[in-house]
């Protein structure tokens, strides 16, 4: 564990607690991609399935409790009880245009043709691309709750963090994983746009609106 | 052996 892995973590924990809170206590799901929501349910479920198999530590197997409990809760908010806020005429992404190119990318790239390995290789891809209906989402309203883009760059933060933390863990313990990195890179490059709106926009106490 | 200390990633 490092210092950039363990706040990469930390800040993946607070998107996910900032996204549950905002939907409870405002009891509306409005702005939010039920879409991409059921992605990250899918990235989490296909990557925590040794959760029962392997124990590495109670740090990983608490965390990943947590992630899982919280995405599904956060799908069962969007599509069960508040269902009535769910904009779904602006939540259009074709998720079939993400989840195709990333089975076919799984099977045809990866360390190993295992079952577990394909299932964490296909959630690693997914996952940097798991953002993507939301932040059409955004893009086609020209405007986004500004609880909502704390949630965005917490979460865009994260994997951006975990960058650093495999440059460490390259340089310290001679380690490296390109499917990670190279997914990972992507995750972060496709948040880059936001980024930039939310340091010179919302940073600055003004709501965060696309030039529509 | 690289694969499986990934693996104590989230």
């Amino acid at each position: 564990m490092n210092i950039f892995r363990l706040t990469g973590d930390l800040s993946h924990l607070a998107a996910i607690i900032i996204l549950l809170l905002k939907i409870w206590k405002t009891r509306s799901c409005a702005g939010i991609s039920g879409k991409s929501q059921i992605l990250f349910a899918l990235v989490f479920t296909t990557r925590y399935l040794d959760l029962f198999s392997s124990f590495i530590s109670l740090y990983n197997t608490v965390m990943k409790v947590i992630y899982i409990m919280c995405a599904y809760a956060t799908v069962y908010l969007i599509y069960g009880k508040f269902k009535a806020t769910y904009d779904g005429n602006h939540d259009t992404f074709r998720v079939e245009f993400l989840l195709i190119p990333v089975v076919l990318l799984a099977v045809l790239i990866n360390h190993a043709f295992a079952p577990m390995e394909i299932l964490w290789t296909f959630s690693i891809y997914l996952e940097s691309v798991a953002i993507l209906p939301q932040l059409f989402m955004i893009s086609k309203t020209g405007e986004a709750e500004t609880i909502t883009t704390h949630y965005l760059f917490f979460l865009g933060l994260y994997r951006t963090l975990y960058l650093f933390n495999w440059i460490w863990r390259f340089y310290f313990e001679g380690f490296f994983d390109l499917i990670a990195v190279v997914a990972g890179l992507v995750q972060t490059i496709l948040y880059c746009d936001f980024f930039y709106l939310y340091i010179t926009k919302v940073l600055k106490g003004k709501k965060l609106s696309l030039p529509a | 052996q690289g694969r499986t200390k990934l693996k104590d990633e989230l």
